[in-house]
């Protein structure tokens, strides 16, 4: 599904460039559940943005089903992101002036140009534990758990084949944490591709294996 | 040192009010050190900010020290929080337009009336693997356990009394989230006073005595 050949990304910054990825080759197959660990600062989140088309590499190649990012254009990309990609982030990234509600049904918006008639974001914010008044709070009215899982279920309201998450239970008690994983686990056994960033050896348990990074190479 | 009496937080929604707090009674001795655990949205980061007076009751009764806080007026309040309590936020709340450097030294600068000439910033920064290369970036540049560290170290820097942290290892692998752990438990053994919220059992384990929280009761 995709494949990384010598991928290296930099961030220069005034102080000295940093190398976040240094010449990382990897492949991922279609309807794999894989994690990524390794120590803070050491690339995951970068890794992630690369194989989730959010970011191009400063040097190497990424290609999806075959095809070199590089020559992709915006529309195509954008297609990709929306359509096939979901994206949990470390940081959730949810609009503060939106609802729980409204957060989630975004992505549904852009994608079929018509609010959700089908009830479909409201089963998702319940299946992450979010009732219908939660749901009419916006982010900064929510707890750092409760914005989490809204990311969750903004991740999925299309139906992503690819899902990509950046420590997804890292706000969540462990029984939280756990109903979170057997969704995910659910959408792995219905053929979903996942690729989790987490820090915690139980939550890489759910996955069929596990990467693990050291200063931006894959170890 | 702290005491809360029959302390209520109500947050006012359209939707309706949400009792974050209800009822609340428990006392804090001076030198505990005290996990809080329980599920996401049970009431903890707003039980945290009733501890460290950045919040004040709907109802009940905050002592510090035996002085009620609403007897306190805001300088009082202020030069409590400035001096006396550090703390460490679920979300950071870094100053994104500063440096790391920048955001450690703030609070230093803000007590002292004068930049950092001891070292003490930089110090602070190196305990929690944060390099002055490192240091020169900005939050954004940063990664979330870069975010978090910096964090930790600008709760430390006016050697408070009282520190609290919220999820202090929530974004850290499990090796750097040990060390913040050890430099936790040494600042204990020196004397401090430390409230930490944490869904992680192993580091509840640091603690001498854990809270539970369910829909902002104490149980
Ligand atoms: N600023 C706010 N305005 C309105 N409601 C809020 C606000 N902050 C928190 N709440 C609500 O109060 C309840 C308790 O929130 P709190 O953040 O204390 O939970 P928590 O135990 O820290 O959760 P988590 O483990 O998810 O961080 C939640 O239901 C939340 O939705
Ligand atoms: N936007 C950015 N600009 C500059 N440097 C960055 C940026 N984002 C990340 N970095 C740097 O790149 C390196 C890798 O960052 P990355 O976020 O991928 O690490 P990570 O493994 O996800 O860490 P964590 O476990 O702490 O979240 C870090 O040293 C970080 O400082
Ligand atoms: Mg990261
Ligand atoms: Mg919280």
């Amino acid at each position: 599904l995709i494949e990384l050949v010598e991928v290296t990304r930099v961030y220069p910054l005034p102080s000295g460039d940093v190398v976040a990825l240094d010449r990382v080759s990897l492949t991922i197959h279609e309807g794999e559940f894989v994690a990524i660990m390794g120590p803070s600062g050491s690339g995951k989140s970068t890794l992630l943005n690369q194989l989730g088309c959010l970011d191009r590499p400063t040097s190497g190649d990424l290609f999806i089903r075959g095809k070199n990012t590089r020559e992709m254009n915006d529309r195509e990309l954008t297609g990709l992101r929306l359509n096939t990609i979901g994206y949990i982030f470390q940081r959730f990234n949810l609009i503060p002036l939106l609802t729980a509600y409204e957060n989630v049904e975004y992505p549904y918006l852009m994608k079929h140009r018509e609010p959700d008639y089908t009830g479909r974001v409201d089963s998702l914010l319940g299946m992450v534990g979010i009732d219908p008044p939660m749901a009419a709070h916006k982010p900064p009215e929510l707890s750092g758990g409760q914005q989490q899982r809204v990311a969750i279920a903004r991740a999925l309201v299309n139906d992503p084949a690819l899902i990509l998450c950046d420590e997804p239970t890292g706000n969540l008690d462990s029984v939280t944490g756990r109903q979170i994983m057997e969704m995910l686990a659910e959408l792995h056994r219905k053929g979903r591709t996942i690729l989790m960033v987490t820090h915690d050896a139980e939550v890489a348990g759910f996955a069929e294996r596990t990467i693990v990074m050291k200063d931006g190479r894959v170890i």
